[in-house]
């Protein structure tokens, strides 16, 4: 399932 | 990694790095809001919390560390080294009135509600309306340097640019974070009025000025 959150990102 | 979220980030990059060449330049805050620099350094402080637990590339961390560091240099210059230049008179957005409602709605609106998640959230949240202060301030004052207006619209390129990122990582990698593409087309959204002084002005050469 797709991450929910964008944590690899700035 | 995309070309958009790489743009954006050098975006980014290059609005804190023409921020510091403009305060250690002219020696001088003159013009620039140290509420939102607070605020700055706030959104990357509860963000970058996983900087030493969650490695994600080399690129990911050292980006963290800069704008950390220089986050809290600016709030550091601005409050101590070039305080005689910090125009307290026009920096007086209400900063609580923006801490208070995105700590509270990042309570509530969250996607997991665990320390990490909800510091996230609230980072992003706080980031969207961050500028308030520093746009107050340039109507306040009614005008602002050329060099301001460049750092200004760097910054806001840099979140404008993370919204085409979203859309490439939608359709092409079928991920989408409802929170961050929200708070990131308010933030970008409250750039417009800037946008179009800056590309109708600045860009002819002329000085920012507000209507007053």
């Amino acid at each position: 399932s797709t991450p929910t959150s964008s944590k690899d990102e700035l | 990694m995309n070309i958009f979220r790489l743009a954006g980030d050098l975006s980014h990059l290059a609005a804190i790095i023409i921020l510091l060449i403009k305060i250690w330049k002219t020696r001088s805050c003159a013009g620039i809001s140290g509420r939102s620099q607070v605020l700055f350094a706030i959104v990357f402080i509860t963000r970058y919390l996983d900087l030493f637990t969650n490695f994600i590339s080399a690129y990911n961390t050292a980006m963290k560390v800069f704008f950390l560091g220089s986050s809290i240099g600016t709030v550091y210059l601005m409050y101590l080294k070039f305080k005689a230049t910090y125009d307290h008179n026009h920096d007086t957005f209400r900063i609580e009135f923006l801490l208070l409602p995105t700590a509270l709605l990042s309570l509530v609106l969250n996607h997991e509600f665990s320390v990490m998640e909800i510091l996230w959230t609230f980072s992003i949240y706080l980031e969207s309306v961050a500028i308030l202060p520093q746009l107050f301030m340039v109507s306040k004052t009614g005008e602002a340097e050329s060099i301001t207006s460049h750092y200004l619209f760097a910054l806001g390129s840099y979140r404008g640019l993370y919204i085409l990122n979203w859309i490439y990582r939608y359709y092409f990698e079928g991920f989408y974070d409802i929170i961050a593409i929200v708070a990131g087309c308010v933030q970008t959204i409250l750039y417009c009025d800037f946008f179009y002084l800056y590309i109708t002005k600045v860009l002819k050469g002329k000085k920012l000025q507000l209507p007053a």
